[in-house]
């Protein structure tokens, strides 16, 4: 049996929808210490890696590992009836066809309750594994969803140049080009508007704009969004929960 | 001209 329950159901609300735009369903892996999501997307280019760690719930209990296939499109459509202030409980057994969704009103004596049908995902999964980092840079995430939009309409493509002391966000297109910099900062009133920038190799890489407005769906997650670039590999995009984190994979693109 | 990656050309399948 699982059941989980959620002090807001806007935090799963947001979860949803930074993911469902990416991949239509995915299997919802459930164990003691939580609930976990590795999912592809149609293209093969984006990965999804959903960690919410059992601390984030209010309550929280899974007697034995369960994988719930679930369409994202269908789950964002009933967790959109509750509002953003309910608590929200999750809950299946053991050997369920369907997710049962709560939502307790924390102020009017009302509980609404939905079913959700489960579904059979046969999917791949991917050995991420650790991965070395070159760069990593750390930035409001309303900052960065602003720079991918930005660059878009330049460019179907976004090259980002990490050196010792700053990022470069580069667009290069038909009707024009784009460069914005962004420097370290220490704001000690404010930190969660601070920019860090890490670097043990210089970085040139360069991703497609169109994934990248997909990871920025996931802002209103987080305050801060960190960036781990690697040369030659695929990006790392990691907006933090409370007790877990949505991570994107994002493969780049190469000179032909 | 750059091309599109996809994730399997760096990780392998589990």
């Amino acid at each position: 049996m699982l059941e989980g329950k959620f002090e807001e159901a806007s935090l799963l609300k947001k979860i949803v929808e930074a993911m469902k735009d990416c991949v239509s369903s995915c299997n919802f892996n459930c164990t003691e210490n939580g609930i976990s999501v590795q999912a592809v997307d149609n293209s093969r280019v984006l990965l999804i890696s959903l960690l919410i760690e059992k601390d984030t719930f209010e309550e929280y209990r899974c007697d034995r590992n369960i994988t719930l296939g679930v369409g994202l499109g269908s789950l964002s459509k009933i967790i959109g009836n509750g509002a953003n202030s309910d608590y929200l409980t999750i809950s299946a057994d053991d050997d369920a066809d369907k997710l049962n969704i709560i939502f307790e009103d924390k102020v009017k004596d009302k509980i609404s309750e939905y079913n959700l049908k489960l579904l059979d995902i046969d999917a791949d999964l991917l050995d991420v594994g650790p991965m070395d980092t070159d760069a990593t840079i750390t930035l409001p995430s309303a900052d960065f969803a602003k720079i991918c939009k930005d660059m878009k309409v330049l460019s179907e493509s976004l090259q980002i140049i990490v050196t010792k002391d700053s990022a470069l966000f580069q667009s290069v297109g038909d009707i024009g080009t784009g460069n914005i910099v962004i420097r370290p900062k220490t704001d000690i009133d404010h930190p969660e508007e601070s920019v860090t920038i890490s670097l043990d190799k210089p970085i040139d890489l360069s991703f497609g704009s169109k994934y990248l407005s997909d990871i920025i769906k996931a802002t209103s997650l987080s305050q801060k969004v960190t960036i781990k670039l690697t040369d030659q590999s695929p990006g790392v995009f990691e907006y933090k929960l409370p007790s877990g984190y949505l991570r994107f994979y994002l493969a780049p693109k190469f000179d032909e | 001209f750059k091309k599109q990656k996809i994730l399997s050309d760096f990780f392998p399948t589990k």
